[in-house]
């Protein structure tokens, strides 16, 4: 059980060190161990450094960056084991538009590996969907599907 | 193994049949507020065995049900139905397409089925046991969660880490 | 103290009901004090049904609907007892195109009778605004403030 | 009475100086992830009297002075005051303009100012009093912090009503 933990801990620590610099473009961030010789109830710290920042405490980022930090461990957990499939609810709702243009590439890259089921108001992240769908209440306090192709989605939002 | 579908009747605000399909890759939800997107994402958590009607965001489990509309009685029974892809072999069952299903009634009579026959909570668990499926895995974010996986507190970071060894 | 708590419920009663059906463009909503007799410790309930659904518990509701309730409510306070200036920061950020029109057109009426520095990320509350500052880091790490005319902001957020 | 601007000075990322002018109306701040527009917010509530770093997002209240950046040193001192409009007397204190002034240092020395008057955080709390402003009034919504203000708890949301009275 300590190897795994620890063997798995190594791994996530190498991933999350590379897509953190990738969805920042640029940047650096670490995790750690606070006690190597306890395993079993060890906590983990995050450092996080956004590009052309010093280093800081997690708390005093800003929403987005949280977001992106925390995306980009979600990515690295994928990475060393991917589950078959994804739910994410807003995800991208505190990122800026560069933001979500960098987590929907990011997403494209990753659906290789496993599968996503994204709900968004966000364009760049509907650009990034093979399939839409829209759902809507033409009857009020009835939930409908409609299919949509991808290009309709300008007209579809408001 | 993915989602090929999931069938939705009387769960939430799906008082009519809906079957979303999904692609292999991204499929993308998209509409208003409070049109029913998350309640998409709670009928995946629930048919996969969600026990808590607070992760659910409703009080009591019946809370699920099709509580009706200006328009429409309530109903009686909640039927949600996920169609997996399995042609890999990744579920430890000889079918190359698996539905797993679960209904509740208004009386409280509750089952799960696993390819149109009834079984326990215990035997969907089994199903999915090595494949990071479940409802406590991190595969599913609710919304306004995101930030959450970071957490405050070291300690609790590190079940992440466990559930992904 | 019982009085003037009293007296000031029932008025943001009266504003709560008006303001609800105003933003979400119909359905209903109710405040009521949970024991009448005991003023100095009563819980206060909301009831919230959005246009063409049935009366929920709040929990229920979706993360825009909440946001936009909770956005009647500030208002509604506001129109009994303003403050001299509010800052909300990406208040909007729940809510979908339309919503986001809905609430900076009550943010423009009120603003007769309050201030407000609003942070956004979206078009529609930008639009609302008399001024509009963007906030970069040209440099890294260190904030920097510029003017925007309204009619700027296109260019600038990406 | 309203603000008319905000001047900042070493609280957070505000390394160099910079004065904000609001419109007595709606005046919207716009920018990137991470470039200091909570921050402006932040600067707000502390110069109105806010104790708590953690309501700040820091861990201790020296966060707030600038740390530093990829080529710029820590600062020893941050520094923020506010200018108000009081032409229609609103304040009770005899001057058309009213700034208010609060400043602290790395060593910890700490001191508020009333029109470039040192005082104590008991008068500028004195001098809101019946104004609404105050650290804790729902006046400065928070990000994130929409859905709190419904509050779970019935009876945490009648401070809300209470602080209005
Ligand atoms: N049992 C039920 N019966 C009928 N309607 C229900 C039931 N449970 C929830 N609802 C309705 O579902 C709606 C919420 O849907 P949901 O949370 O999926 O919205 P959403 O599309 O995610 O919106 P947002 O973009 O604001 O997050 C609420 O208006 C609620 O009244
Ligand atoms: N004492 C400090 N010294 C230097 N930088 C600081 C200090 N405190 C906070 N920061 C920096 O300020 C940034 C956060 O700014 P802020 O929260 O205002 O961003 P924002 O513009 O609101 O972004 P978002 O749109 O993501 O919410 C962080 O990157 C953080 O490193
Ligand atoms: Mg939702
Ligand atoms: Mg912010």
């Amino acid at each position: 059980m300590e190897e795994k933990f620890l063997e798995t801990f190594n791994q996530v620590k190498v991933e999350f060190e590379k897509i953190f610099t990738d969805l920042f473009e640029g940047g650096q961030a670490q995790l750690a161990l606070e006690d190597e010789d306890d395993l079993l109830e060890t906590g983990i710290e995050i450092n996080a450094q956004p590009p052309g920042k010093k280093l800081q405490k997690l708390s005093l980022m800003s929403g987005g960056e949280k977001a992106l930090t925390a995306t980009a461990l979600i990515f690295s957990l994928l990475k060393v084991n991917p589950s078959p499939f994804y739910v994410l609810d807003e995800l991208d709702a505190p990122l800026d538009d560069a933001n979500v243009n960098r987590f929907a590439n990011y997403l494209n890259q990753l659906s290789e590996i496993a599968q996503f089921i994204v709900i968004t108001h966000r364009k760049g992240t509907m650009a990034a969907a093979n399939a839409l769908y829209g759902v809507t209440m033409q009857e009020s306090g009835v939930s409908q599907l409609l299919s949509l192709k991808v290009d309709e989605v300008g007209d579809y939002e408001e | 193994m993915f989602l090929k579908s999931i069938t939705i009747k009387g769960f939430k605000s799906f008082a009519d049949r809906v079957k979303v399909d999904f692609e292999p890759a991204i499929t993308g939800i998209i509409g208003p507020n409070g049109s029913g997107k998350s309640n998409i994402s709670d009928a995946i958590r629930w048919v996969l065995g969600e026990q808590s009607a607070k992760t659910l965001r409703g009080g009591k489990m019946e809370d699920v049900i099709f509580a009706g509309s200006g328009k429409r009685r309530a109903l009686g029974l909640a039927e949600v139905t996920l169609t997996l892809d399995n042609r890999d072999g990744a579920l430890p069952i000889d079918y190359k397409e698996v539905i797993i299903g679960r209904r509740v009634t208004r009386s409280g009579e509750s089952d799960y089925l696993i390819n149109n026959n009834t079984c326990r909570l215990k035997d969907i668990k089994e199903l999915f046991m090595d494949t990071g499926i479940g409802k406590d895995a991190y595969s599913i974010i609710g919304q306004g969660k995101v930030e959450a996986i970071l957490s405050e507190n070291s300690v609790d970071r590190r079940e992440l880490f466990e559930e992904a060894a």
